[in-house]
């Protein structure tokens, strides 16, 4: 997984 | 599809909402300034920025349910764009100054300590004077954001399957909403209807020159990468090479 859709995928808190 | 019932002024007041906060280098700035050390400052700040634009563009009302593949293909191709449009909003009250942080600010005279880079510091100053000259609002900024990331690629594959057609269509309904939240802000400066539509062109042809700086220091900066002079990492790396791939 990249930074960026590890990033993309994440919940927002 | 509830971005085509939004009205222009919620859009605008969802894409205000979605401004990430104030950013600082935190660092200790030795000066005067290195090749490395002004690199590595510029290159640690875009970082942390990167990171915080992913977050922005999630609340970009509709940005989500774009396929991932469009998702990931738009911040690709404007994330230089982007963090040099905010440059330009943060130092447009500052002439002949680049604001990269409230603790990283930089004249026109330190970008010679880096090789090429003046040629770009002066595209981005001369950009933001236009901005400055145009009395650019916050509202017309955020739209020109958006629109930036929106219209960032104009993929020339045609979608092959429902999904990706769907995820184009909702790009193109999106970049609607964006135009029409530009328009309605431009409308509520009590100019007349001419002037509000040189106001829009001259806006939207600003787009164009920040392309061209973005791919200007898309190459000084896949450049220092190549010559070794900063260590590019992280997220940055992961777009930056993105770009650079491509293109060769």
């Amino acid at each position: 997984h990249t930074k960026l859709l590890q990033l993309l995928t994440t919940k927002p808190e | 599809n509830h971005q085509s019932t939004m009205s222009p002024e919620e859009f605008i007041s969802r894409i205000m909402e979605a401004e990430p906060p104030e950013i600082y280098l935190m660092e200790d700035l030795k000066k005067p300034f290195t090749e490395a050390s002004m690199m590595m400052s510029l290159t640690n700040l875009a970082d942390k920025e990167l990171v915080l634009m992913i977050s922005w563009a999630k609340k970009i009302p509709g940005f989500v349910e774009l396929s991932l593949a469009d998702q990931i293909h738009l911040l690709k191709c404007c994330w230089l764009e982007i963090l040099m449009l905010g440059l330009m909003w943060r130092s447009v009250d500052h002439p002949g100054k680049l604001i990269f942080s409230p603790d990283f600010k930089l004249s026109r005279e330190e970008g010679q300590c880096v090789e090429g880079i003046m040629e770009i510091f002066d595209m981005l100053l001369a950009a933001t004077s236009r901005f400055r000259e145009l009395k650019l609002q916050r509202e017309e900024y955020v739209c020109l954001k958006a629109m930036i990331l929106l219209n960032s690629n104009l993929s020339t594959s045609s979608p092959q399957t429902t999904e990706e057609l769907e995820s184009r269509n909702k790009l193109l309904r999106l970049l609607d909403s964006v135009i029409d939240a530009l328009v309605w802000a431009i409308s509520k400066l009590g100019l007349s209807t001419q002037q509000q539509t040189l106001r829009l062109g001259h806006l939207a042809m600003l787009l164009s020159h920040i392309r061209h700086v973005s791919n200007k220091g898309m190459d000084h900066l896949s450049n220092m990468k190549r010559k070794n002079v900063v260590l590019v990492y992280n997220l940055l790396l992961e777009m930056l090479d993105a770009n650079t791939s491509s293109s060769s």
